[in-house]
This record gives structure tokens, C-alpha cells and sequence, in this order.
């Protein structure tokens, strides 16, 4: 059974680097997809290399888009996306993902012999078409990228709400380290509180940096190193779980007063 | 004639901070209105001592909100009001600034003494609610929070599109600094590039911290201090600039480029 999987953070927060990693990861061992749900077009860049041209921009040029138009390979053949946004300021920013949805069905690329889809989706705000892929068509589990700073968990307690108004289900937190004091432990309160748990803990490391100036993965550039261990067993851990639940977020007041507890 | 500011960056990046903070500087010499337009509803928390209700949650529980519920003074008389936003996975995030400003309009409260009106906006995405303080009616110069970091300089493009697309004003750019490397020379270097200028320098400051947590603004709280000093010079900056431009962002490829120089 395909395992289909949703990352959401706060814009900056980690998201694209820790998906590319975890495609990396899988693609040794399964048939990969991964969706970019970000206006800013910039998932799969560390996987193929360079930056794809968006669904959204192609289907603007010619009405029938083909499949080798949109989708692309990368490394360890991951299959690659990315569904793009409008101009700012023309229409809904989510556009480009209900735009993405559609022409993926449509061309039948969520095919039988895809083993793990992965996607990418902003989560500054959870509305219009950033909210699609939390809908059971798309994905089935979804897990919220943070750190231990205020504004990524207000993000994250805002993701959780969204979760919970499409009865998704939420399988576990990843803590994206910036070096926060007390962070694991604030990120672990915090999910303990909406009723999931931590299932990945990466640390900063510059290999991060170093890998994507050159457009590739951690994994795929530093196999050796003890970050690229890190992704592997965040990939593997998320595989495993068995363990989902609708979030139950935080009041506005309750998360204030969590927030002053540290 | 009534000035009339709207400030956008990207979420976190510290425009609640300023605009309350600039807010309290003008309220010695002038009738000042702050619109909070993010659905954090927590702009106008250090004017008035507290968070506010929404005009949003507001007018869901009665049709017909009269000024009073709606309306709230705070320091220095400054006149305070928040949009506020839907839940999350509940239609467009930026709704609550929609509804406010047809209420604000249909109560009169843009009204004649009003010298200084401000809007503090979310600027993550610049679409649906979030766009309409662009709008000539509304905000008539345009100023940009951004700190040296590449995500806040990324939105901070992003807003500049959706500037020139609404063919708004862009005063300028408002560094708050992160202690990033060469902090004020890369924010000089983007404004420069769009065709703007900086404004004003806000160094990081526990003092903000310290006023925050007993809900005021610096320019209450530490009034001696080189801090509000800083408010205040912004304040006075922003009031006398004449200069607006519509901007010129930079393309996708020209901003990685922008970037990989530094
Ligand atoms: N573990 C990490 N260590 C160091 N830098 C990181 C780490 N994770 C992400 N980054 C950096 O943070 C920035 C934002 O990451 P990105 O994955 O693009 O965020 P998002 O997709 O959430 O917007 C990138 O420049 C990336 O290099
Ligand atoms: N100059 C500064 N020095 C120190 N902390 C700051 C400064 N400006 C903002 N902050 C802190 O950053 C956080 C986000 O600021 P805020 O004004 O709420 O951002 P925004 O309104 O853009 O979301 C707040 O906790 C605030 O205390
Ligand atoms: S639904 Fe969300 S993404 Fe779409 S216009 Fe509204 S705020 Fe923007
Ligand atoms: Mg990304
Ligand atoms: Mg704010």
C-alpha cells in the first residue's frame, strides 16, 4: 500500500531539505514521488538537480501539459514536481497546488507502482490550495516541521488546527534544530500537548548548506557523514509508524501561556 | 492629509514590534488608527495591555458591531483595531481583513482628524485579504520589514511583486536585524536592487522582550533608552519620506544569484 505523506512547517523552517533527504533515503529501496506544494518551486532542486519548470507555468503555456513536461528524475530516480504559484498579488497563492492536483490525476501519475508520494506543502497558512494535500485523496499522514522557536510552533499549532478541521491525521513532529535553549525539550511539551510525539531530531550542520549549493542532497553527497544517518533514520522511523491522531491544537491563550512557561 | 502606511514582511520577522512601537512615537503629535491585518490578532496587544477581540470573531457572533466592540484605545490615545482570520482548513486566511475593512468603512472610523493610520500586515503570502491594503483607498506608501536572512529577503521580494502588481507605492525598507553577517549591507544591496532604499536600522534589543512580556511598547516602558530613540527616528523618517517607487523585483534566477554573492 502506497504510503502517502504530507510535510508541513512554517516558509524557511526545513521542510524542502528534510523531503529531498527522505526521498533520497527511500529511493534505494522504493519508487519515489515528491510533490513540491510551495509557491516558492524549490523542493526537488537538491534532487535533480536544478530547478524544474512548475506545472503551474507550463499548463500556462500550452493546455495540454505531457507527463515528461512536468515530471522529472532524480536522484536514485525519484520522481519529481513541482506544482508552483501565481504571481503574488494574482489570485490565490494556492493555486498552483489545486492546479498540480488535477493534471497529476488526470495524467495518471499517482500510478500503482508507487511505493512512497511525499509532499511539500507551506504552511504559513493553511487555506485555499495549501490545505488540499491534507484531503484523504492526497495524503494519509502528515507530519509538522519546527524548531523551538515561537513563530515555527504558532505555525505548527496552526497546521495542527487544520489538520484537525479535514480529519486528517497527524503522525508526528519533526524538530528542525536552531539551536533554541531547552529545544528539544519545548518541541517535545509542545507535541506531547496536541497528542503526537517527536519522530526526528536533526541537527544544524553545514553540510546542509554545502550540499545544496551544489543542487544535491546530504545523502546523496556526504553518504558517510552522521547527517546523512540522521535523514536515513528519520525516512525509516516515519515508514514505520503506525501511530496517527487528529492533533488537539492549542487555544490562542493556552499557547501563550505554554510559550511563558519558558 | 492623512498619511496612510502599510507595513508587510514576512511572518516573525518583527513588524508588530515596529508598528507598535512607531504608533506610540506618533501618538505625541498626532490621531493615530493601527489595523492589525494578521490573523496572530496581536499587533495593537502592546497599545492597549492586552489582546483585543477580532472584528472577525466580532461580527460572527453579532451581525450589527458598533465602534465600541471593535474599537480600542490604547497608549498615547492611539486608536487600535485587529482583523483577525478565520480557524485554519476554513476558507481564506486573509478573510478577516476583508471583512474588516468594509466594516471599518461602513462605521466611519477612517474618519477626518485621523493624521496617521497604519496597517500591519501579514506578508507570507501576498494574496486575497492580505493584498487589499495595497490598494490606493486603503495605504498610499508601502514599507518593507526585512532582516539580512535569505527567507525574510525572499517574502520581502515576493511583497514588492505584489506591489508593483498592484501598482502601490514603496516607500522603503525597514532592516531588523538578526546579527546576521554583513546584515545591513546585503538589505542595502536588495533595496538598492528594487529600485528602494533603507529607512530605517533596528538592532535586536532584549529591551523589546523585556516590554513585550508586560505587554507595552519600548517607547512606553524604556522611554530613555537608544531603542525607542531608534522608534522614534524611524517614525519621523517614515513621516517625512517623500521618495516612492514602484519596485522592481528581482526574477527567481536573479535572486539565487543575488544570493550566492554573499
Ligand atoms: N538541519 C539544517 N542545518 C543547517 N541548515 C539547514 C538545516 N535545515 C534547513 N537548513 C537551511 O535552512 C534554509 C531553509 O530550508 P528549506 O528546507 O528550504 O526550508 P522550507 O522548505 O521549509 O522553506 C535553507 O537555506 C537550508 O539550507
Ligand atoms: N529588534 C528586536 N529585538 C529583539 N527582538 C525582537 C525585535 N523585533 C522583534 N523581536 C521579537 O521577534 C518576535 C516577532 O516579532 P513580531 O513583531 O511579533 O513579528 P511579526 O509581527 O512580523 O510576526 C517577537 O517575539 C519580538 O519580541
Ligand atoms: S485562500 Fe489562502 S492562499 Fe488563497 S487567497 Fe486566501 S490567503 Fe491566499
Ligand atoms: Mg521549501
Ligand atoms: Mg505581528
Amino acid at each position: 500500500k502506497t504510503k502517502k505523506i504530507a510535510i508541513y512547517g512554517k516558509g524557511g523552517i526545513g521542510k524542502s531539505t528534510i523531503v529531498a533527504n527522505m526521498a533520497a533515503a527511500y529511493s534505494q529501496k522504493y519508487n519515489v514521488l515528491v510533490i513540491g506544494c510551495d509557491p516558492k518551486a524549490d523542493t526537488t532542486r537538491t534532487l535533480v538537480g536544478r530547478r524544474i519548470p512548475t506545472i503551474l507555468e507550463t499548463v500556462k503555456r500550452k493546455k495540454d501539459a505531457s507527463n515528461d513536461e512536468i515530471l522529472f528524475e532524480g536522484y536514485g530516480d525519484v520522481r519529481c514536481v513541482e506544482s508552483g504559484g501565481p504571481e503574488p498579488g494574482v489570485g490565490c497563492a494556492g493555486r498552483g497546488v489545486i492546479v498540480a492536483m488535477n493534471l497529476l490525476e488526470k495524467l495518471g501519475i499517482f500510478s500503482e507502482d508507487l511505493e512512497v508520494v511525499i509532499y511539500d506543502v507551506l504552511g504559513d497558512v493553511v487555506c485555499g490550495g495549501f490545505s488540499v494535500p491534507l484531503r484523504k485523496e492526497f495524503a494519509d499522514e502528515v507530519y509538522i516541521v519546527t524548531s523551538g522557536e515561537y513563530m515555527s510552533l504558532y505555525a505548527a499549532n496552526n497546521i495542527c488546527k487544520g489538520i484537525k478541521k479535514l480529519k486528517s491525521n497527524l503522525g508526528g513532529i519533526i524538530c528542525n534544530c536552531r539551536g533554541i535553549k531547552n529545544e528539544v525539550e519545548i518541541v517535545g511539551r509542545f507535541a506531547e500537548r496536541v497528542g503526537s510525539k517527536i519522530v526526528g531530531v536533526i541537527p544544524r550542520s553545514e553540510l546542509v548548506q554545502k550540499s545544496e549549493y551544489d543542487a544535491k542532497t546530504v545523502v546523496e553527497m556526504f553518504p558517510e557523514s552522521k547527517q546523512a544517518e540522521i535523514y536515513r533514520k528519520l525516512a525509516e522511523s516515519i515508514h514505520e509508524n503506525r501511530e496517527f491522531a487528529v492533533p488537539e491544537p492549542f487555544g490562542a491563550d493556552e499557547f501563550e501561556e505554554f510559550f511563558r512557561k519558558f
